[in-house]
């Protein structure tokens, strides 16, 4: 799976993700890509892209959830993804990158490691896999 | 407040011993990605143009699942699927089940642009495809020799698998063997 999430300096967010889902899957299984509010989910306040195992995602309606609990309970970006990735899905099943309005960036999983990157206007520029 | 960018390539259990000709052509690839985000939102583009830009350029890369580089069916055949959302209007559009398009992600930005949808899937999609003319091709274009070998693995094993899971996966419950190389098979 691979997925970007860009937010502008106005404040405009937007997600896309992409997949061939699967291994061994049954023809005509859907994953969490497609799934609005499951692998992709973007409003005025974050974008997000998961990746995982898809079964899971749509379970945890994942992105949507670190949108919820923004606009709901006042988290943080960071806050809010890690909720979801560490308490609300299980363990070794979902990576998710996210970007705020505000320019906030987060890349969390629970799972070993997920092929990721970030850049930011201030010049921070990351890319990794593993979380140290 | 400032513009900001990030890219994922999936994740599993990549284990840290990934051989290094199997984890630097993916990091090489994701800072590439980057950069060309960077300089599209350096551009001033808005960030759902940098979205498909960066996915479509992803998607062509064959060391990740998605585009060229799918993993495969059961039935050996590729079947892939993208979505596309803009947070400020909240329009998205996603797409599943093709087997023929090269770029699905703009598929389903079209889905999101040209139809009063959301989602179209299968045979639907691929007929939109050809309506909107986007860039299609024969099927094994997406198919890579090292998928048809995690395929191989996956079907010994009975169990299918997540994106570079060592431990092929059925239900929550049940382990197989990891593979040697580190890298599971599964891109």
């Amino acid at each position: 799976t691979v997925g970007c999430v860009a937010v502008d300096s106005h404040g405009n967010l937007a997600s896309a993700t992409s997949t061939g889902g699967l291994v061994n899957k049954m023809a005509g299984r859907i994953g969490d890509t497609p799934v609005i509010g499951a692998g992709t989910y973007a409003n005025e306040l974050c974008a997000v892209s998961a990746t995982g195992k898809g079964e899971s995602i749509i379970r945890g309606t994942v992105a949507r959830d670190v949108a919820a609990l923004m606009e709901f309970k006042g988290l943080s970006l960071k806050e809010a993804a890690d909720c979801v990735v560490h308490e609300r899905t299980p363990k070794g099943t979902v990576g998710l990158i996210a970007v705020s309005a505000a320019g906030e960036v987060v890349m969390s999983f629970n799972t070993t490691g997920m092929f990721r990157g970030c850049a930011t206007e201030d010049g921070y520029s990351e890319v990794a896999i593993w979380s140290d | 407040m400032g513009w900001a960018i990030a890219v994922h390539g999936g994740a599993g259990d990549i284990s840290r011993s990934l051989p290094h000709d199997r984890r630097q052509p993916r990091e090489e690839a994701l800072r590439h990605c980057l950069q060309i985000g960077v300089e599209a939102l350096q551009s001033n583009s808005p960030p759902l143009d940098v979205v498909e830009l960066v996915v479509r350029e992803l998607e062509n890369i064959p060391h990740f699942n998605a585009g060229r580089g799918s993993v495969l069916t059961s039935e050996g055949t590729v079947e892939m699927e993208a979505s596309i959302m803009d947070g400020n209007t909240m329009r998205c559009g996603a797409v599943s089940g093709l087997t023929t398009v090269v770029n699905a992600v703009s598929l389903a930005r079209l889905v999101m642009e040209k139809t009063p949808h959301i989602y179209l899937a299968f045979d639907g999609a691929e007929q939109f495809a050809r309506e909107q003319g986007v860039e299609i091709v024969d099927s094994s274009h997406f198919i890579t020799p090292e998928n048809v070998e995690r395929l191989k693995l996956a079907k010994e094993a009975n169990r299918v698998q997540i994106d570079y899971n060592a431990q092929p996966i059925q239900n929550d419950t049940k382990k197989e063997k990891p593979c040697a190389n580190g890298d599971s098979q599964i891109g």
